[in-house]
């Protein structure tokens, strides 16, 4: 429910990548891209490479804006909020606004147009 | 959206799925469920095949013709003696009551680990991650490095702790034992899913040696990640009737002599008590996820492994513990009841060996948290595995010295004369 084990694995991998932006004093694109060259040569780094060029230009723009992985990942629709199920959080939910509410500021980016953008920017 | 639908992940995920569906080993040319690859329910969770061409050929068979030509068993010991003339088998190992070891279990059997360092942005590097395929491919499991099966010290660097188990100790008792070893263990296993999981078990009746079994599922019947936790718990009359199944098929799968251990369901309460004031790995770095906070999340998505115990509602965690008193009462009566009533094998039941281990390593000045798993919060650790291999053989020594058989005398011979009998 509430999106389960993507859910946890999406929140997981945001907070890492925003923690290794902080180690590292990378930006998010590079902590995002640092995370992927850590991967073993192969399957793993091809699909954390597809994974990120789809989903990356999201987080990155979220995390800039000091978002928590809570609300990325509910703005990903990789966490949702299924009737009669409670919202789901790992880290202190956003004062005044749930954290839907707030992901849904970001719904008019459009994964595939961000991604787009991004490619356009940094070839 | 799902992540498996992307191109290029979808294989990547059939592949994932195909592993975890299937507990026999991927790559076993003969049939014979012994496999010369390690990974895949290789060789780390079965004693390695010596040739998987021929399927009477692999660990814990019956020697063929003494192994004068082949060593038909895989315990490294074959040829005959120039001085008397004898196959060295019938020398070494046919009067030394060699007994095999097969784990049927869950994620504890086999042994389920994730580096905490792979959540530690500080630690993380590609060192770190080196490993990962083969953890994939060993579905998240150390089976290698486990307290029953284990036969090596981890060789990642990843894991603290070395490793002791029932294999070890029984191939030290009789080096005859060699690679006889088999970890049943799937994650998750309880005792209604653990009746398909043990068709697993690798062994003729008639052609391979007895085994000492393990029965091994210390929380997945209360276990489970259902928010209303208490209602999808297995039942003392469910425990019944599927261990009592278990017990028909293992009378109708083992050779004569074997042995049975049984051990009771853990008590998971120790998990909270323990780490409720720890910070997870998640957390470390800003300090900001303490387990509670953690346990409550993984309830809130049901991703949780055990809603029962991982949960900062203590109402909760103590009917958990309750039913978990209740089923390992059902195993231990199950055992007394069909005593003598076994054609193949006798049984014997154990009370988990993991709340023994833990009050004995705080007497001597240790804290329950460092035997525990740091990221899943839920499992015990390498320590752990080697202390309740040590506990476990030391009540088999005392109380039934019969289920492990004699020393053999032989043991120092063969070690001079096979070295390392092939490794594992």
């Amino acid at each position: 429910v509430n999106g389960g084990i993507q859910c946890a694995t999406c929140t997981v991998v945001v907070t890492l990548t925003e923690q290794l932006a902080q180690v590292h004093n990378d930006s998010v694109a590079q902590a995002l891209a640092r995370l992927c060259s850590y991967m073993p040569q192969g399957q793993l780094q091809y699909a954390c490479k597809i994974i990120i060029e789809t989903l990356g230009p999201v987080v990155i723009d979220m995390l800039e804006k000091h978002e928590t992985p809570d609300v990325i990942c509910h703005a990903l629709h990789l966490c949702t909020v299924d009737e009669g199920q409670p919202q789901c959080h790992l880290f202190p939910v956003p004062k005044d606004v749930s954290i839907q509410d707030r992901a849904m500021k970001y719904s008019n980016y459009g994964t595939s147009g961000l991604a787009w953008k991004h490619r356009r920017k940094e070839p | 959206f799902s992540v498996c639908k992307l191109p290029g992940i979808k294989i990547l995920c059939d592949w994932i799925e195909r592993i975890f569906d299937d507990h026999n080993p991927a790559l076993d040319i003969d049939g014979d469920n012994f496999s010369t690859f390690q990974t895949l329910r290789g060789s780390s969770w079965r004693g390695k095949d010596c040739n998987d061409e021929q399927e009477n050929i692999h660990p814990g068979a019956k020697p063929e013709l003494g192994d004068v030509f082949h060593d038909t068993n895989c315990n490294g010991i074959y040829g005959v003696d120039g001085n008397t003339g004898l196959p060295y088998e019938d020398l070494y190992c046919k009067d030394s009551q060699p007994i095999g070891v097969a784990a049927i279990g869950d994620s504890v059997t086999a042994h389920f680990h994730i580096p905490p360092e792979w959540l530690e942005a500080e630690k993380l590097n590609v060192e770190m991650l080196r490993y990962l395929p083969f953890w994939l491919e060993n579905e998240l499991d150390w089976p290698h490095l486990s307290g029953t099966t284990g036969f090596m010290n981890d060789t990642t660097g990843r894991i603290e702790g070395s490793t002791d188990s029932i294999y070890l100790q029984m191939r030290k008792r009789n080096r005859c034992n060699h690679r006889d070893y088999q970890n049943l263990g799937v994650n998750g296993g309880r005792s209604g899913s653990t009746l398909n999981n043990e068709n697993a078990l690798a062994r003729d009746k008639l052609k391979d040696n007895p085994l000492l079994v393990f029965y091994a599922l210390v929380g997945n019947d209360v276990c489970n990640g259902h928010s209303d936790t208490l209602a999808h718990m297995t039942s003392p009359e469910e425990m019944r009737k599927n261990f009592l199944k278990t017990l028909k098929f293992l009378d109708a799968k083992v050779p004569n002599g074997s042995h049975l251990i049984v051990i009771g369901l853990a008590d998971g309460s120790l998990l909270y008590d323990n780490l409720k004031n720890r910070v997870h790995p998640l957390g470390k770095l800003w300090g900001n996820v303490k387990y509670p906070q953690f346990y409550d999340w993984f309830n809130c998505l049901q991703v949780t492994p055990c809603a029962g115990w991982m949960n900062s509602n203590a109402t909760i965690r103590n009917g958990t513990t309750k039913r978990a008193r209740e089923l390992s009462q059902v195993l231990k009566s199950v055992v007394a009841e069909t005593k003598g009533k076994l054609r193949n094998f006798d049984a014997s039941y154990l009370d988990c060996p993991i709340g023994p281990v833990l009050d004995a390593w705080k007497a001597q000045g240790g804290e329950g948290w460092q035997l525990i798993e740091p990221v899943d919060g839920f499992h015990i650790n390498q320590i752990a595995h080697k202390l309740t291999a040590e506990y476990t053989w030391n009540y088999l020594e005392k109380n039934l010295p019969h289920f492990i058989g004699n020393i053999n005398p032989h043991n120092a011979e063969i070690i001079k004369k096979f070295g390392e009998q092939g490794g594992h």
